[in-house]
């Protein structure tokens, strides 16, 4: 059987799947753990209207409307984080102490324009 | 290292990128919060990031300092001075602007479990700021005082209030360990045996919690 065509992605802003391994970057001889995690990114667009479900300030909506007034001198918002959430990393300092440290604004949980 | 590279770890609160050289085995207090913080789901959303809430304190960064000191002679006429050992904690790590929070110093003992010294026998622990020559600095009393019947396997204590001052930047921490057999009106045990206990003394270890400069500004705007 023919096989399905794939879901044609959406190109409204979202969250898209973004995995950092550390050892990608060279960070894997001083972190312990995670050796990485689930990041993700903003990406798609902010187009004119701008629907409910993409978190919009009232800037985006009058930007979008002036955007699609002017196309060329005014550009469409972005798509941009809105909520993150911490992660804690493990590791090794310089002086070989093991280190615990937690960090706001890791990981994207919603975008928003 | 590229500029992006260290960009990057200068916003994780990182001068350079670490390098370590004789890395040990990960404390396993550690391991619990890194493990509790990603399986547990949290009431009431994500925990906080600049509260440590297994510790119920304030701060982003927990460190476990191993202990640098050497034992130091028992060479004065105190017959009943078990063990006396410098403890030496090198907190170069700590970076300017950290805040300290929480300091609590473990001693770990090789016994399983409980263990006594022998029947109605007490052992004598002190604790000390150390003199530039590794001794009890003269003139000021233990930091810490505590009497054991029974010695556990780790014990922990509380050196917040002595640190505040102590744990700095660029500075080092050094103490002087005493532990001594208590004094009992009419002990026939000889001096070692009375510090049978102290024997199976192990390591000893601080771990520091501090609150970073991003998350006091956090606070601070809350």
């Amino acid at each position: 059987s023919a096989p399905s065509p794939p879901a044609t992605p959406s190109p409204l802003c979202k969250p898209r799947r973004l995995y950092i391994s550390f050892s990608d970057v060279g960070w894997e001889n001083w972190i312990i753990a995670p050796q990485g995690y689930l990041a993700n990114y903003c990406g798609g667009e902010c187009p004119f209207p701008l629907a409910a479900e993409l978190n919009s300030t009232n800037h985006a909506v009058l930007q979008t409307l002036v955007h699609s007034l002017d196309p060329q001198g005014t550009p469409q918002p972005c798509c941009v984080p809105v909520r993150l959430s911490p992660i804690s990393i493990l590791y090794y300092d310089n002086s070989d102490n093991v280190v615990l440290r937690h960090y706001e604004d890791m990981v994207v949980d919603e975008c928003g324009c | 290292l590229s500029p992006q590279e260290s960009s990057l770890l200068k916003s994780l609160g990182l001068s350079a990128k670490p390098s370590p050289t004789s890395p040990g085995p990960v404390p396993p207090v550690l391991w619990r919060i890194f493990q509790k913080r990603r399986t547990l789901p949290w009431p009431g959303g994500e925990p906080e990031s600049c509260r440590v809430e297994e510790f119920n304190v304030p701060g982003n960064i927990v460190r476990v300092f191993a202990d640098q000191g050497r034992f130091l002679p028992e060479g004065q006429p105190q017959g009943r001075l078990c063990l006396r050992k410098l403890l030496f904690f090198n907190l170069s790590a700590l970076e300017e602007g950290e805040r300290l929070t929480m300091a609590q110093l473990e001693l770990r003992f090789h016994h399983n479990s409980y263990h006594s010294p022998s029947p109605g026998q007490v052992l004598e622990l002190r604790l000390y700021q150390a003199s530039p020559r590794g001794l009890p600095r003269p003139g000021r009393g233990p930091l810490l005082e505590r009497s054991f019947v029974q010695l556990r396997k780790s014990l922990l204590f509380n050196l917040g209030a002595a640190l505040k001052e102590g744990a700095a930047p660029g500075r080092n921490l050094a103490l002087v360990l005493e532990i001594s057999a208590g004094g009992r009106a009419g002990d026939s045990g000889t001096p070692r045996s009375l510090c049978a206990g102290s024997d199976a003394f192990a390591a000893t270890s601080l771990l520091l919690v501090t609150l970073g400069r991003r998350c006091q500004a956090a606070r601070s705007r809350r």
